[in-house]
């Protein structure tokens, strides 16, 4: 009786976005609650692989959609959005009986429940025997949020088990698919800076590599420019990865690169670090012994804190530093602000379109390798500032001029958050 | 319970007597169909062969197979194969919990996001071969 009248629960958050696919659209809200059910525990593996796996599948999920979710072992059933359990035959009040060890091993239900057939060999994603358990609660999440099946070479909705590697992942058209219901990530980054890299090839040349990341809050992103994503398993924890730095909220990033210079800064506040990129690791004080973080406005005469953001530009040497509806442009080398600055930001980079522009508090400055291009980060939206490729094309566009605003998610693709508690896995 | 000796269940020995009825016949075919959306579940009398042919044709070629309409080894082999339990698109019969509402039309067709281009040709990026500029590592699995 408890399971009809959760039948009829009202769909309240769950509306449909009908689209031609036969996808529909199961919910509103954007935390998801999810809870192995304590009558769905399966016996093949133990209760901490099976919550675990379930964790992974929803943070893939979660890693390309604006949706999170959250494992929730003590809210009252009614509240929890998705259910899953293992059952053989007629199991955990479901009307669809399973059918033993051998074709259907799993089914999902509209208003969240997936069942997985206990008679079937359910194996960690490393196995490389029985069915790997990740890859069809992936697929069974995706009926869950709306997915209908597809023969789609390559889609993780195809109907039948396609035993493949443990690094499955979600592709291009399954994110898609799946963004086509829930819209994209959208939201702005604390900084974004392309990381350089100098390696030897096996002729014992110098070459220059270069890494996008992203930085929000306490995590970050590595953006694979050729793939049109972030790394898979990203967004990280920032101290995972950057040693010695702030653990959030990173205001900007600047790397002094001249033929004399390698010098690369993290801000936050009023302070800033002095990052070691062959240690991988922030300095803790500089060839005198001062010690590290220091008061930016020392390190940097005339320079406010804390800021919005900076970027460096090669060509003219300067530090560009934003706060505000200002903008400081830093000279390194005599270590002090040029005399005519600060200024206002549209005065120094007009708008291409009239009225279309930042004017002020720009989350991020960042100059891309990939694009050749300075970009302003502010909201959902980017400025693209006018590089030396615009100038040969359209000579009458202003130096350093901003192209009207585009959309972010429309350039960079599915750089999306998960839910705080999945940061670490 | 399912039989297992080692300390981490890798060798479990799935029960012969709970193993789901291999299709193997024409009953157990329509059956398949009809569970899964390609077809009306057959009524007694039903003067279905003809539907069923075309829903047979109509799996096999969802499967890249044939498209013979008749029931032969090799369609037989992927009707036993691991599955989702979800009906396909393809007349799918509104299981998935909510009964379609009366007058909706059915999703005749496979999902294919084709529409969505893959801009992998993306602006700017130089070729590998230019040392002088910087590239971007190659990628990483998760």
């Amino acid at each position: 009786a408890k399971r009809f009248l959760q039948l009829l629960r009202p769909l309240v958050g769950r509306e449909e976005a009908s689209g031609d696919s036969g996808a529909t659209r199961a919910f509103s809200k954007r935390t998801l609650k999810w809870r192995l059910v304590g009558e769905g525990y399966s016996s093949q593996l133990s209760a901490g692989e099976q919550r675990y796996i379930f964790r992974l599948a929803f943070r893939m999920w979660s890693e390309v959609t604006p949706l999170d979710f959250e494992e929730d072992l003590t809210s009252p059933g009614a509240q929890i959005d998705i259910k899953l359990g293992f059952g053989r035959g007629r199991h955990l009040g479901c009307p669809r009986v399973f059918d033993g060890s051998g074709q259907e091993f799993a089914h999902a239900w509209r208003l969240g429940d997936v069942h997985f057939d206990e008679d079937e060999h359910f194996t960690p994603p490393a196995s490389d025997t029985g069915i790997s358990l990740l890859r069809v609660a992936v697929h069974e999440i995706g009926h869950v949020l709306g997915l209908p099946h597809t023969y789609r070479t390559g889609s993780v909705m195809q109907p039948n088990y396609i035993p493949q590697g443990p690094a499955f992942e979600l592709d291009w058209s399954d994110r898609k698919a799946v963004q086509k219901l829930y819209g994209p990530c959208e939201g702005s980054f604390d900084t974004a800076f392309d990381w350089i890299r100098k390696e030897r090839n096996q002729y014992g040349e110098v070459m220059v590599r270069f890494s996008t990341y992203f930085f929000r809050k306490s995590w970050y992103w590595l953006y694979e420019n050729r793939n049109n994503r972030t790394r898979y398993g990203d967004p990280i924890q920032i101290p995972i990865g950057w040693h010695g730095i702030p653990a959030q909220n990173i205001d900007a990033f600047v790397h002094i690169w001249t033929w004399r210079r390698d010098e690369r800064y993290f801000f936050k506040g009023n302070q800033y670090w002095w990052y070691d990129s062959d240690k991988d690791q922030a300095h803790t004080e500089d060839e005198q012994g001062n010690r590290y973080p220091k008061l930016i406005s020392e390190g940097f005469p005339g320079i406010p804190s804390p800021l919005d953001t900076a970027f460096y530009d090669r060509r003219k040497r300067l530090i560009y530093f934003f706060k505000g509806s200002l903008v400081f442009a830093f000279d390194v080398e005599r270590n002090q602000v040029l005399n005519s600055y600060p200024k206002k930001i549209i005065d120094v980079f007009p708008a291409i379109a009239s009225q279309n522009h930042p004017f002020r508090n720009i989350d991020s400055a960042y100059y891309s390798y990939a694009h050749n291009s300075i970009f302003f980060f502010k909201g959902n939206a980017y400025w693209k500032v006018v590089n030396d490729k615009d100038k040969q094309h359209n000579s009458w566009l202003p130096s350093n001029g901003l192209f009207p605003k585009e959309s972010t998610s429309g350039k960079w693709f599915d750089v999306c958050d998960v839910h705080t508690s999945t940061l670490s896995m | 319970e399912t039989l297992f000796h080692g300390r981490d269940h890798s060798d479990l020995e799935p029960s012969l007597l709970r193993q789901a009825q291999p299709i193997a016949d024409l009953r157990a075919a329509q059956g398949f169909l009809a569970k899964y959306g390609w077809t009306a579940a057959p009524r007694p009398g039903d003067p279905g062969p003809r539907a069923f042919a075309e829903a047979v044709r109509a799996f096999q070629s969802a499967n890249r197979l044939p498209a013979t309409g008749a029931l032969d080894a090799a369609t037989l082999r992927v009707m036993n194969r691991p599955r989702c339990g979800v009906p396909d698109p393809r007349g799918a019969s509104g299981f998935q919990g909510v009964p379609r509402p009366r007058g909706v039309p059915d999703p005749q067709g496979a999902f294919d996001p084709r529409g969505v281009p893959d801009p992998r040709g993306n602006p700017g990026l130089r070729s590998d071969r230019d040392p002088r500029v910087p590239q971007p590592p190659p990628a990483r699995a998760r």
